[in-house]
């Protein structure tokens, strides 16, 4: 899981069994001592694989959504919330968004990757050693160094954590963009995520937004997965559009593409990815 | 459940603020101190594991 601060907004992301949403009116209250106001929220997530797992009260979308319409404040005016679907019966992507107004966000666009059945081999490499006696800090930076994730984006500084008995999360700094990385590589419900985000206007240096694509597909070959669904969220179309080609060159035909306008952040584009049968 | 404890896919929350004082932007929500962040991960379950930042944003790894 990671937190992100920034001097005006504020990302977490949560493995999926937390009550991520209770962080709502802490939060709130700690901006307004500062003199802000919240201005837009946005709450994302796929499907998930333990669904009886969750705790209550947030047991469904339905219940998601109730509690962040109750909790949100008034002035957040333009609501949506909509599930995605695909031709996956596994993969819908829930969308929750609310905002003060409809103008359009700053140029930021945010790609979610979620990838399942990993290849085994590889999804490995993130199991601690028996006995390591390593701190998560050192495990982590093993696991980062094995499977290659520090060539991802080659210029972020690499914060990661190796969990016991298996996990590994990660998080990577340039300028100000992140990108983070969460693993659970356990046989038959592996699973990793990856997440970047960029701006719009970072294709007009060389016109073919060539380092999103890179920086993809060497995110997803590091787990070689079955099944990738792929959330992006911008006010510009070219994003989306570059995922095709970051995917297919890896074997992974695309299956489905769905798209939704939302308030202030222009439109969430979902696509699922499956390898190509051998 | 996994073994791990983990459910693979994750809950993604993203809170955007605004206010009235240009310089007070600059600093902004990372003045919320680190008991109060800690206080507020309480409340979803989580701990921070590590941490790093630069001029921009402060970025941290969290474990349920």
């Amino acid at each position: 899981s990671s937190l992100f601060v920034y001097p005006t907004k504020i990302i977490i992301k949560t493995c999926g069994t937390t009550q991520l949403l209770k962080s709502i009116p802490p939060l709130l209250h700690h901006a307004l001592n500062l003199g802000l106001t919240l201005s837009y929220c946005r709450y994302t997530r796929g499907n998930f694989i333990f669904p009886l797992s969750q705790p209550f009260p947030h047991t469904s979308f339905h219940d998601e959504a109730l509690y962040l319409e109750n909790t949100l404040p008034n002035h957040l005016c333009f609501r949506k919330a909509s599930v995605m679907p695909s031709n996956l019966p596994s993969h819908a992507w829930h969308v929750f968004s609310a905002c003060d107004q409809t103008r359009l966000l700053p140029d930021f666009y945010t790609v979610e990757i979620c990838m399942t059945e990993l290849d085994r081999t590889l999804a490995r490499k993130f199991f601690r050693r028996p006995g390591d006696g390593k701190s998560g800090d050192a495990a982590g930076k093993e696991m980062t160094e094995l499977a290659g994730i520090n060539k991802i984006n080659p210029n972020a500084l690499v914060c990661d954590f190796g969990f016991d008995p298996c996990g590994y999360s990660m998080n990577g700094i340039d300028g100000d963009r992140y990108s983070t990385i969460h693993v659970t590589p356990e046989d038959g419900y592996s699973y990793a995520s990856f997440e970047c985000v960029g701006s719009i206007y970072d294709d007009d240096d060389d016109g073919d937004g060539e380092d999103l694509v890179r920086m993809l597909k060497r995110a997803v070959q590091v787990f070689r997965p079955a099944k990738v669904s792929v959330s992006t969220t911008s006010a510009s179309h070219r994003v989306w559009a570059r995922v095709v080609g970051a995917m297919e060159p890896l074997g992974l035909k695309c299956r489905s593409c769905t798209a939704d306008e939302f308030p202030a952040i222009g439109s969430v584009v979902f696509q699922t990815f499956t390898a190509r049968r051998k | 459940m996994a073994v791990s404890g983990f459910e693979g896919f994750e809950k993604r929350l993203e809170l955007h603020f605004s206010g009235d004082d240009p310089v007070f932007l600059n600093v902004g929500l990372r003045q919320i101190s680190f008991d109060s962040l800690e206080q507020v991960l309480r409340e979803v379950q989580c701990t921070v594991v590590s941490a790093v930042g630069n001029h921009y944003f402060d970025a941290y790894v969290l474990s349920e």
